[in-house]
């Protein structure tokens, strides 16, 4: 099965 | 103090369309070099950037940098008493508590003048980084909106495969699955026409994303003839719509993995 992944698992906050 | 003149509001109308699906409020950040907007979906799927440049604009002030939050749907609404070719002037004095926006018709002779309530907007930002990406496929913005259509008869995610021969969209549920293949032109000419779509590739390159995202990306295919979607492996799929000669907006988006 798909997992749907998340912006922050990729692009860190500042 | 801010001011910023568009000859048409149509432009802005699209703009507004094309994002207020996907965040229902978001900063607007005023600076001398033009206006930036990034804002994240609810469940953090989706990230959407937009960018306008000052000298799109037919007049741009902004004395120094402010942000503005504002309730994009209010917006939307306030946008929809403009006449497409209206010119569109909004305005906004320093610490003001409404976004004044007015609208004057091509006549000269109709003058109408909305304000928005501001709001403090606490949003998580990200820092995306310049990326490299592995494929850029680059196609009719029209094509997109269609194939987006078209796949969520069938399913509800959607798996983009970028080759040398081509970019390949497919998707399966319950009744079925099918897919569509766009093949790769070498350059894109008027004897292609205008529909063509050219892959740049360095390595193939596969995601599976959510096509509701796609399908709100979808509604920037009025701002702009082309989209390009940018590929790299393990990241966010990038759609890129550019605002004729002033800016762009684009989206990311999260993939789904196998587990």
């Amino acid at each position: 099965a798909r997992t749907q992944t998340s912006i922050f698992s990729f692009f860190s906050t500042p | 103090m801010i001011e910023a003149v568009l000859p048409q509001a149509s432009l802005l109308k699209k703009i507004i369309e094309a994002i207020k699906e996907l965040v229902s409020e978001a900063n607007f950040d005023f600076s001398e070099t033009g206006i930036r907007l990034q804002a994240m979906d609810k469940s953090h799927i989706a990230l959407s950037f937009l960018h306008l440049r000052n000298d799109g604009f037919s007049e741009y002030r902004c004395d120094r940098s402010q942000t503005l939050g504002i309730n994009l749907e209010s917006f939307s609404k306030v946008l929809k008493c403009a006449a497409n070719d209206d010119q569109v002037q909004i305005k906004a004095t320093d610490k003001a508590e409404s976004l004044s926006i007015s609208f004057e018709s091509t006549a000269k002779d109709r003058v109408s003048e909305f304000n928005v309530k501001l709001m403090d907007i606490d949003i998580d930002s990200v820092d995306v980084p310049d990326m490299d990406y592995q494929a850029t496929v680059n196609m009719s913005s029209q094509e997109f909106a269609r194939i987006v259509r078209d796949m969520m008869t069938i399913g509800e995610a959607i798996t983009i495969d970028a080759t040398k021969q081509g970019v390949k969209f497919s998707t399966s549920g319950d009744a079925g699955e099918g897919n569509i293949l766009l093949r790769h032109r070498k350059t894109i000419d008027e004897e292609d026409g205008p529909s063509s779509t050219s892959v740049e590739i360095n390595e193939p390159v596969s995601h599976s994303l959510a096509l509701k995202f796609l399908a709100n990306f979808a509604k920037a295919a009025p701002l702009a003839d082309r989209v390009s979607i940018n590929l790299i492996e393990d990241a966010p799929v990038m759609f890129e719509f550019k605002i004729s000669d002033m800016g762009h907006i684009r989206f990311y988006l999260a993939p789904q993995i196998e587990e």
